[in-house]
C-alpha cells in the first residue's frame, strides 16, 4: 500500500520498458538529427571561415604593395621637389 | 606559426564535425 | 523451431527490453554530449569569423584610403613633371 506507483510499474514491467524503449528511441533520433545539423553548420561556417582568411591574406598582399608604391613615389616626389628647386636657384643665378 | 595552429585546429575541427556526420547512431 | 532467435527475445523478453532500454539511454547520453560540443566549437568558429570579418573590413578601408592618396599622388606628380619641363623649356628659350 505504500508505494502503489511501485507496484503499478512491476506489474507493468514489460509493458513500461517497451514504452521507455519507444520514448528513448524516439529522443535519440531528434538528438541524432541535431547533432548532425550542428556538424553541418559548423563545418559550413568553417568553409566560409577559410574563405574570408584567403581573401583577407590576398588583400593584405595587395595593400602591402600599394603602401610600398606610395612610399616608393613619396621619395621620388621628394627628390624631384628638391632637383626642380635646385634648377630654379640656377637658373636664377 | 600561429597561422600554422590555426589552420591545424580547423583541420581538427573539420575532422569531428565530419566524423559526427558520418558516424551511424540510433540504429537499434 | 523456425525462429529460434524469436524464441529468445520472447522468453528473455523483459530482459532483453532492459538491456535495450540502458543501451539506448547510453547512445542518447553520448549522442547528446556530441552535439553539445558541436555547437559549442561551431559557435567558436562563428566568433572567430565576425572577429576575421571585422579586420577584413578594417583593412579594406585603409587599403581604400591609401589607393586614394597614391593616385592623388600620381597625378601631383605628373602635373610637376610637366610644370619642370616647361619651365626648363622657358629656360633654354
Amino acid at each position: 500500500q505504500e508505494y502503489p506507483e511501485a507496484v503499478l510499474v512491476n506489474e507493468a514491467g514489460p509493458q513500461w520498458l517497451q514504452v521507455e524503449v519507444e520514448r528513448l528511441s524516439r529522443e535519440l533520433r531528434e538528438t541524432t538529427q541535431e547533432k548532425i545539423q550542428a556538424a553541418e553548420y559548423g563545418l559550413a561556417v568553417l568553409e566560409e571561415k577559410q574563405q574570408l582568411k584567403q581573401r583577407f591574406d590576398e588583400l593584405e598582399t595587395e595593400h602591402e604593395a600599394v603602401r610600398q608604391e606610395l612610399d616608393q613615389l613619396r621619395e621620388a616626389f621628394g627628390q624631384a621637389h628638391s632637383a626642380h628647386r635646385k634648377v630654379a636657384a640656377d637658373g636664377e643665378s | 606559426a600561429n597561422m600554422k595552429a590555426g589552420a591545424a585546429t580547423e583541420g581538427v575541427l573539420a575532422n569531428f564535425f565530419n566524423s559526427l556526420l558520418s558516424k551511424k547512431t540510433g540504429s537499434p
